[in-house]
């Protein structure tokens, strides 16, 4: 499975 | 880190700037809306919660940290600050912010990536940003025309998620697996609610005349 995108947005 | 993106970061840390500016030096917060200020000290503080676990860079922890102490800082001088929270019209500022709070929080129960703590309370700050800015904007059609100040307060506040939608289309056009649906779609209704504020914005800008809502 896609791993969960790191939020690395503000 | 793309330009649209650190362009929406500044142009948000400049709305903060500005309320902070207006603030400080008029010594009044007339025409704000506490709600709003308290409804972004919980989406940061939500949001934030990886700040000390998940190091991302410099600027991101800097910029994290600017964003939940400006929050507080302005919710403690609406609430507390002697001289500032006197000018705080309550009657005015009257929006149910918290069915805002319970309707994103159970929202994100059921709509996030991953079903974790804090997955679900960032969806939940995604939503409750997106929604943010309605008893502020309702305070400004109450209010008729406002100071200056708060309105490029909310222009800022506005044009920053803008920046960030062209962000997520250059990142969804850049990267492979890019797909931000949550904060995308989100980013678009929160966009989409100030669609009428930046119409009367530019009229009055273009008229040269001070903003007027329509009651």
């Amino acid at each position: 499975a896609r791993p969960i995108a790191r939020h690395d947005e503000l | 880190m793309n330009i649209f993106r650190f362009a929406g970061d500044m142009t948000h840390l400049i709305s903060i700037l500005v309320l902070l500016l207006k603030i400080y030096a008029t010594k009044s917060c007339s025409g704000i809306s506490l709600k709003t200020q308290e409804l972004y000290a919980i989406v940061f503080v939500a949001r934030y919660l990886d700040l000390f676990t998940d190091f991302i860079s410099v600027y991101n922890t800097v910029m994290k940290l600017v964003f939940i102490g400006c929050s507080l800082a302005i919710v403690w001088c609406m609430r507390l600050h002697r001289v500032v929270r006197r000018t705080y019209n309550k009657d005015v500022d009257t929006f149910r912010h918290y069915f805002l709070v319970l309707g994103c929080f159970l929202l994100a129960l059921f709509v996030h990536e991953k079903f974790t703590f804090q997955e679900v309370l960032w969806a939940f700050s995604i939503y409750l940003e997106a929604v943010a800015i309605l008893p502020q904007l309702v305070l400004l059609q109450r209010s008729g025309n406002v100071d200056n100040l708060t309105v490029q307060y909310v222009f800022f506040l506005g044009a920053y998620r803008a920046f960030y939608i062209l962000n997520w289309i250059y990142r969804y056009l850049t990267e492979p697996h890019f797909g931000r649906w949550i904060a995308s779609v989100a980013g678009l209704v929160q966009t989409a609610l100030y669609a009428d504020f930046f119409y009367y914005y530019f009229i009055s800008w273009k008229n040269n005349a001070k903003l007027q809502l329509p009651a």
